[in-house]
């Protein structure tokens, strides 16, 4: 259960102050799956790393899981994160130093699995994104695609109960795409809450309900 | 005029050899615009690399404007490269340590054109990808999309002769990325040779010609 009461971020740097979440009320019950849209530049990712525990607001309330996180510190926002999200991120964010198995295992790292464990998770995450064929690449030696897919195993390898997708796609193939999508979809079946950002139409039409967001406000919400 | 006769390229790593392009026979005429489409991590950057001189073929022949190019230095690739092509990479390759305006203004600076005439021509380029309200930003302070923007600002800005583009709008929503595409139809239509790797069958329309790719080779070439 994620509520935001009266969100804003607000970015300063010392030319330049962007308001890039104005005012952001919206309530995301367990088991959803919600797509958020909009133009470039308009706040999605923003959106999602307050969501996602990465960043936190500049005002306003955000309630994860009941708990009122809008002030926690960055050490109590990470505990809460490794134990319940997985996060594609726009840009992937893979670790260039660790090969594909390694950068996928990292989640499972912190939950103290055992080593053999691990292997079987990693590899059956990686069976998924049909990405097993380049376990020992380093990401720099992947294609764009197959970075996406690197990234994407990673958020799942874990089941998390909620997993935050910053456009999946947006280096697939409509083959590829609509695989990551069923893989979405078949996760949120099984009880996963999911808050996507999209670009596409076609990936929108998986989720249950979506939030429009213009110039860092929720334009409207259309339940599908 | 660009021709590549039984092209390929292996990448050997300690553990793994992969050939990304195998036996590539294509040509490209003055003029077109050709995009090249094809399964995630069936070669499209790696072909779009060698056609923009940006990494050279493992065997095979390669003649852009008529010399062979094949076998050249860094040094030489990267004189032609620099008076001829203007580049979209995947993942924007932004400069993080040089703000919007700095990163357009890049190529116009091994032009040895007047500081005049370079604020011109960068003005221009961002307000056609409406990004000028940025331009004293740096590459982490933008959003996906934007970011994308200023390298598609910076691939047209010393209007090339030719534009290479790898997946020019897969981080824009529709509206924005329909401008990126009539930007570089326009710019075709006045004569520049337009070579350009997407997923997106929408913006393959906007090509005379589509090649297909599977697997590093050449599945079929469709005249539109
Ligand atoms: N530096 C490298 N070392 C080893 N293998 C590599 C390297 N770069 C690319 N490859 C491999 O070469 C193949 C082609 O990669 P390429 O980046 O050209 O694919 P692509 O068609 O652009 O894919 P995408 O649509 O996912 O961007 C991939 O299988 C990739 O793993
Ligand atoms: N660190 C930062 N400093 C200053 N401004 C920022 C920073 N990060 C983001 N912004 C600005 O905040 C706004 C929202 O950015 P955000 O990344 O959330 O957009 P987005 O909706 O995800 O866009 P896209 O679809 O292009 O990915 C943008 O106008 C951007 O320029
Ligand atoms: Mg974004
Ligand atoms: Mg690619």
């Amino acid at each position: 259960m994620i509520k935001t009461v009266n969100l804003t971020k607000v970015f300063r740097t010392d030319e330049v102050e962007t308001t890039a979440l104005n005012n952001i009320n919206i309530e995301i019950k367990k088991g959803e799956f919600v797509a958020v849209m909009g133009p470039s530049g308009c706040g999605k990712s923003t959106l999602l790393n307050i969501l996602g525990l990465l960043d936190t607001p500049t005002k306003g309330d955000f309630y994860f899981l009941d708990e009122n996180v809008a002030g926690y510190s960055e050490r109590q926002r990470a505990r809460l994160r490794k134990h319940n999200i997985g996060f594609v991120f726009q840009n992937f964010n893979l670790i260039d130093q660790l090969n594909v198995f390694e950068n996928v295992e990292l989640p499972l790292i912190y939950l103290r699995m055992s080593a053999k464990e691990r292997k079987e998770k990693v590899h059956e995450a990686l069976e998924t994104m049909q990405i097993a064929h380049r376990v020992k690449h380093y990401p720099n030696q992947l294609s764009g695609g197959q970075q996406q897919r690197v990234a994407v195993a990673r958020a799942v390898v874990s089941k998390p109960h909620f997993i935050l997708a910053d456009e999946p796609t947006g280096n697939l193939d409509s083959k590829h795409g609509d695989e990551v999508m069923r893989l979405l979809s078949g996760l949120n079946e099984k009880g996963t809450t999911i808050i996507m950002v999209t670009h596409s139409q076609r990936d929108a039409e998986y989720s249950h309900r979506i939030i429009h967001l213009f110039d860092g406000q929720v334009l409207s919400e259309n339940v599908k």
